[in-house]
Formats: C-alpha cells, sequence, structure tokens
C-alpha cells in the first residue's frame, strides 16, 4: 500500500495571471511528481498541490523565488489517512 | 448517525463489498420501485451495478447520475449511497419526488469506476483514474472522464499513460465508459445525465472541450443557479455556476459533453465539498451534510427535466 508521510498538500490563492502561467509550469514538471488536486485555472478557484516529502523544499524554493505566498493545507497527508482509515474500521466493527 | 434498515452508517466511508451488499438491502426493502441492473463488468471483472427507480412503464423518460467516476473522490460515493437512500425513503411521502416517479425513470451508478475505488482502499488512496494496462507503458489507468467521444484527445486531456489526465487510447476504450454508453444507448430515452464529483463546490453543465457557449446555454445556466441557490440555503456552502471550459478549464472526452452531444440537454456535473483544508480527505462527518445540501440541487434539477418534457 502507498504510504505518504511527510507528503503535504499546499494551497495557493493565485493573485495574478502570471502566477497562474508559473504554476502551469509547475504542473508541467515530471520530476517533482506533483498531484495537482485543484489545478492552476484563474484567480478565482485555489491551487491545491499535494507536494511529495522528497519534492518539498525545491516547490516551496520555487514558490519563494517567484514570490507566489502559500500555506500548508495538509501538513502530513499520511497523518489524515490513517484516521480515515482507522474511522473505517472501527466502524466496520 | 443516520441508519438504514440495516443499521447503515451513512455518515461513514465504506468499501466496495459493503456498498454492494447495502445496495442489496435497498432493494430487498424496494421490491416495487428498485431493482439493481448489472450493466456490464469493470476491467477487473467487477460488475457494475446500476439502481434502477421505477414505478413501471416501458423505457420512461429518465435521469441518469453517476457517483466515483475519479475513484479518490469519497464524498461522491458517499453522497451516492445516500441520495439513493433519501430516494427510496421519500417516496409516497415527498409529493414532488412521488410524482416524479410516477412519470420518469432514476437510473444511479454509485460506484462508476468500481477497479479504482478498491484500489483507493487497498493500494493507493489518490488514485483517481480506471486500472487497465496500457501497451507499452508501466503506467496503468486512463482518466474516465476524459475517454468519451466528445472532442476526445482535444485540449485538457493527455496522451501520456502516466498523466492522471490520459485520455486512453480511443474514445471508449475503458470498459467502464462503455457499459454506460452502451446502456444511455440502448434505453435511448434519457433527459438529464448528471456526473458527481469532488470537490471545489461548482455546478457546471456543457462544453468542456470548447469555450463556445451551447444553444441551451442560458437555460443550463438558470436551472444551475435556482438549483445552487436551493443548494447553499442549507449551511451556506457556496458554489460557483458555468460551463467546465469556463468555469474551470478546457477538458475534452468528458461525460457531460457526450450526453449532451446525444440529445440529452439537462446534462450537469457537480463538484461538491470540501469547503475547508481537507480536499479529498472530507472527514466522514461532512458526509451527511453534504449529501443533504446536494439533494437540493439534485432535486431541484429533476423537478425542473420532470417540468419541461422534451
Amino acid at each position: 500500500e502507498k504510504v505518504f508521510i511527510g507528503d503535504q498538500v499546499i494551497r495557493i490563492n493565485v493573485e495574478s495571471e502570471e502566477q497562474i502561467q508559473l504554476l502551469q509550469a509547475l504542473e508541467r514538471e515530471q520530476d517533482w511528481e506533483l498531484d495537482f488536486w485543484l489545478h492552476p485555472v484563474s484567480t478565482e478557484l485555489p491551487v491545491d498541490i499535494r507536494v511529495p516529502y522528497s519534492s518539498l523544499s525545491a516547490v516551496k524554493d520555487y514558490l519563494s523565488a517567484h514570490n507566489i505566498p502559500f500555506s500548508v493545507m495538509i501538513n502530513n497527508l499520511q497523518e489524515l489517512l490513517d484516521e480515515e482509515k482507522s474511522e473505517m474500521e472501527e466502524n466496520q466493527m | 448517525r443516520e441508519r438504514g434498515t440495516g443499521g447503515f452508517n451513512f455518515g461513514a466511508y465504506h468499501p466496495l463489498e459493503t456498498i454492494y451488499s447495502w445496495m442489496d438491502t435497498l432493494v430487498a426493502e424496494h421490491p416495487n420501485l428498485i431493482t439493481k441492473v448489472e450493466i456490464g463488468r469493470s476491467y477487473e471483472n467487477r460488475p457494475m451495478f446500476v439502481l434502477k427507480f421505477s414505478t413501471g412503464g416501458n423505457k420512461r423518460p429518465a435521469i441518469w447520475i453517476d457517483t466515483g467516476i475519479h475513484s479518490r473522490e469519497w464524498v461522491s460515493q458517499a453522497t451516492g449511497v445516500w441520495t439513493a437512500n433519501k430516494i427510496a425513503a421519500d417516496y409516497g411521502t415527498d409529493a414532488s419526488l412521488t410524482s416524479l416517479l410516477k412519470t420518469m425513470d432514476i437510473y444511479m451508478l454509485i460506484l462508476a469506476n468500481p477497479d479504482g475505488y478498491v484500489y483507493t482502499h487497498t493500494s493507493d488512496r489518490m488514485w483517481r483514474k480506471t486500472r487497465s494496462r496500457n501497451p507499452g507503458s508501466m503506467c496503468r489507468g486512463v482518466d474516465p472522464n476524459r475517454n468519451w467521444d466528445a472532442g476526445f484527445s482535444g485540449p485538457g486531456a493527455s496522451n501520456k499513460p502516466c498523466s492522471d489526465s490520459y485520455h486512453g487510447p480511443s474514445a471508449h476504450s475503458e470498459v467502464e465508459v462503455k457499459n454506460v454508453v452502451n446502456l444511455i444507448k440502448s434505453h435511448g430515452n434519457f433527459k438529464s445525465f448528471i456526473s458527481v464529483h469532488a470537490y471545489s463546490q461548482l455546478l457546471m453543465y456543457p462544453y468542456g472541450y470548447n469555450c463556445r457557449d451551447v444553444s441551451h446555454q442560458r437555460e443550463l445556466d438558470s436551472i444551475g443557479r435556482a438549483a445552487v441557490q436551493k443548494l447553499t440555503s442549507l449551511y451556506g456552502t457556496r458554489y460557483k455556476v458555468g460551463s467546465i471550459c469556463k468555469i474551470i478549464y478546457q477538458a475534452s472526452g468528458g461525460s457531460i459533453d457526450w450526453s449532451y452531444n446525444l440529445g440529452i440537454k439537462y446534462s450537469f456535473a457537480f463538484e461538491l465539498r470540501d469547503t475547508g483544508r481537507y480536499g479529498f480527505i472530507l472527514p466522514a462527518n461532512q458526509i451527511i451534510p453534504t449529501a443533504s445540501e446536494t439533494w437540493l440541487a439534485l432535486k431541484h434539477i429533476m423537478e425542473y427535466v420532470r417540468d419541461h418534457p422534451y
């Protein structure tokens, strides 16, 4: 079973068209294995990205370098998944 | 906790087997209203069950609702379960729903991507696609909402098997899609096609594969806004309304574009909650509130379809 220990989901409230393009460039970046939960489409909708632990610092450096503010929506994805799973197991019983 | 007679907990996430056995309970409790129809099998040979709500007749005008086509969007499948129970429970007491089922049928496919759903429980909670093998690639799966014959392989879908929006080798290549296409085409009298996803609180109508307005754009937009108004009235959850292309992005090969082009005018796609900071991992305690608010919008759309035969 795939685990997501240390993976974070970061949220970006896009402020400009330029930021959308920078995030779309990030979306095309294959090496960092980013999982866009919400895609960079407009300043109307947030952008949510699941970032594997191994890519966290690179991605945060990229965003800081381009002055794109972000917040951490989920600090450690695996913790949330463990909670979800234990709740399901409890319910099954 | 809201419980069905089988002691079923609608405020929790359940594995495929539990949902399938609950379906049998529901059908057994409502033999004159609900039948379980196997519309085919998935790539890994799991049955795909549609719940058909009908009070008689033959190929009556019908409404299609599917949930869970993207397997990781668990609140959509859970909303499907709650909604099916709601229809069964309210038939005979809710005058509007009862009158609708006197003249129309409702078809609900709750697990539209069964292989993907099982995979999210056993192997990868973040899985979105089907589980078909892609010849020549290590990567599996096709995005089942890029695989429909509507602008297929156009902008807004990927031709790379490892991408989460891979459109597949050809339109309807995914048996999970083909099973639905066959049912809709052989029935021939669907008047509405509603596909439920998550998340980001949107109610959308065609097109996704291009940003041109459909000929019924004005009507679909006003139905959508009225439906969302009812949804918001329950808990204040805010939704946006618009065409897929204009409100999010160009996405080719989508199901509601296909259904609209087939002539099913009232085609809509929902993106349910998360309103906060959970994304796809929406806490189970938000299932019932999400399903309850969504029901108000769904019901509005279905009533409109009932009152505007074409």
